[in-house]
């Protein structure tokens, strides 16, 4: 799976996510990269997400719009919000993976309880980082 | 305003002692393409829409990345891809799922929020909605990698459907 999340000088937000599912796949499956509050999210003033991993615990938790309504309605930070679900709920359901998300100022925030995620990010400044690893 | 992008090319196990450094590089290389043709975007005024579709299309075009050309293989033998796409201002969204002969999947989301009346098409419907709108037919043959046809086969001995065989450093990483 793969995704991207932007803030451009206009103050907008977007997110999006684009994936293969999953090796050996029957029966018309689809996870969480195509439906929108689980896999994708962009809401400007509070956050835009784009999520990866076992994409039926992602569905099960609504993790995309559950973290903006966490921003939303509990003031929590986007880095709160992503830690709570990503290394919380969806960790003690037994769902691995990960997400990126996007504050409305630009902060980029990775989140995730694998041993990697392939990710890049520009930040407001220019300055570009690559990461795969987790630590 | 300021402006920013990051992006993701999948969480899961990676195994540090199957990653070599060409392989890293690679990766490493294709996913600074990937934000940096965002960026460009970004840079020149475009819209944050733009410019995760940018970014995306880029991983769809890597074979190292599950999207797009590195889809993995479905029971069947064939890609199914999903995509969504989604724009702040205005919750706008659009979303397909299960198609298996669009290039570049994130595209044609974007082509469902802007250009129809709807969010969410799947299948036979995505794609006759896809060619209505000029997108071109792509033969399966080209998302076929080796990789992801050795990885289906060692799946279909052991009868299972997570990624657990480990010839590539991420082959447990998920999709």
């Amino acid at each position: 799976t793969v995704g991207a999340v932007a803030l451009d000088q206009y103050g907008d937000l977007a997110a999006a996510t684009s994936t293969g599912g999953i090796t050996n796949k029957q029966y018309g499956r689809v996870g969480d990269s195509a439906v929108i509050g689980a896999g994708t999210w962009a809401e400007n003033q509070v956050v835009a997400v784009s999520t990866t991993g076992m994409g039926e615990y992602f569905l099960q938790e609504n993790v995309a719009a559950d973290l903006a309504a966490r921003v939303r309605y509990l003031n929590e930070t986007v880095g709160q919000a992503a830690d709570h679900i990503i290394q919380g709920e969806l960790k003690d359901r037994g769902g691995e993976g990960g997400l990126i998300a996007m504050d409305k100022s630009g902060n980029a925030y990775f989140a995730m309880n694998s041993s990697g995620m392939y990710r890049a990010s520009i930040d407001p400044r220019g300055k570009c980082k690559i990461r795969i690893y987790a630590d | 305003m300021p402006f920013s992008i990051a992006i993701h090319g999948g969480a899961g196990t990676i195994l540090r002692e199957q990653m070599t450094p060409e392989l890293q590089r690679e990766i490493e290389a294709a996913l600074e393409k990937s934000v940096r043709a965002g960026q460009d975007i970004l840079s020149s005024g475009g819209s944050a829409v733009d410019a995760v579709t940018a970014a995306v299309k880029v991983l769809e075009d890597s074979p190292h990345f599950n999207a797009g050309r590195g889809s993995v293989l479905t029971h069947r033998e064939m890609v199914e891809m999903d995509a969504s796409i989604m724009s702040g201002k205005g919750k706008n969204a659009g979303a397909i799922a299960g198609v298996k002969h669009i290039r570049n999947p994130i595209e044609l989301a974007k082509a469902v929020m802007e250009d129809s009346e709807h969010v969410f098409l799947i299948g036979e419907g995505a794609e006759s909605f896809a060619f209505e709108h000029d997108f071109l037919y792509t033969e399966q043959d080209y998302f076929y990698t080796d990789r992801r046809y050795d990885q289906l086969q060692s799946m279909k001995e052991k009868g299972l459907f997570a990624l657990s065989e480990f010839r590539y450093p991420d082959d447990n990483k998920y999709g």
